[in-house]
């Protein structure tokens, strides 16, 4: 038996439309953690991980660990269904192939109730070792959102050059091209405004923009997003997920041939 | 031009 239960069931149809456009099937894994899943996109050159905590649930069951492969677009479409101040429980039987998304309205007056039917997805598990990063930039997240969206109308790729300046985000294409320079700003009215650079080489790294676009669809779960570089590994884009957990977005560069 | 690289070059399968 596995299940959940989230009194704010608005973070749960965010982290869904976070996802749901990257990836088209996946493998939920619940444990006595949390919530979790790790999936590549289809062309494998990002991955995304999330975790939910189990802590963080208002209601947390997980009598023995359990996979769930959800089509997230599906998923999506039921999540919909819920109101944004409804409670979203999760419910999966041990030996089904369904899953109940079940919604209260928060005055209780209206209940639904969505059964969707699992897949058997064969998904690959990556390990993801733990690494010191060269650079970490902590910014707004609607800022960063806003500087993908903005190069996007003049090129494919992005280049991210962290130097003592601050961080620069270039991109060129046949129109011409852009630089944008982010310097540190520490000194904000409210922490959620400021810009953070930790330094401990400069590091310059090309990204696709289509990515990086796809991944600011979670600047809606947090106020910041922490971007984390070094030369020749994947950048890891990360939101946190109030309190009780992450997306981390990994994205593989491009290099010189 | 440049090369796109895939995600499982950098981690391992488990």
């Amino acid at each position: 038996m596995f299940e959940l239960r989230l009194v704010q069931g608005s973070l749960l149809k965010k982290v869904l439309e976070s996802i749901k456009d990257l990836v088209n099937d996946a493998n939920f894994d619940c444990s006595s953690t949390g919530f979790s899943l790790q999936a590549m996109d289809s062309s494998h050159v990002a991955l995304v991980a999330l975790l939910l905590r189990s802590e963080g649930f208002e209601h947390y069951r997980c009598d023995r660990n359990l996979t769930m492969g959800m089509n997230l677009a599906n998923m999506a479409k039921m999540l919909k269904c819920a109101g944004n101040d409804d409670i979203i429980t999760i419910k999966a039987d041990d030996g089904t192939d369904t899953v109940t998304f079940m919604f209260e309205s928060p005055s209780q007056d209206k209940i639904s109730d969505f059964e969707m039917k699992l897949m058997d997805i064969d998904s690959e598990h990556l390990g993801i070792p733990e690494a010191e990063y060269e650079a970490i930039i902590r910014m707004p997240s609607a800022e960063f959102a806003r500087i993908c969206r903005d190069l996007s109308s003049i090129g494919d790729t992005v280049v991210i050059s962290v130097t003592k300046e601050g961080v620069r985000f270039s991109a060129r294409g046949d129109i011409g091209a852009a630089n944008i320079v982010c310097r540190q700003n520490a000194t904000v009215d409210k922490p959620e405004d400021a810009t953070i650079i930790e330094m401990q080489e400069p590091v310059t790294l090309t990204f696709a923009l289509r990515y990086m676009n796809s991944f600011t669809k979670a600047t809606p779960l947090a106020e910041q997003v922490t971007i984390s570089m070094s030369s020749d590994l994947p950048v890891v884009v990360e939101y946190k997920v109030a309190g009780m957990g992450y997306i981390r977005y990994y994205l593989a560069p491009k290099i010189e041939e | 031009p440049c090369l796109q690289r895939k995600i499982f070059e950098y981690f391992n399968s488990n």
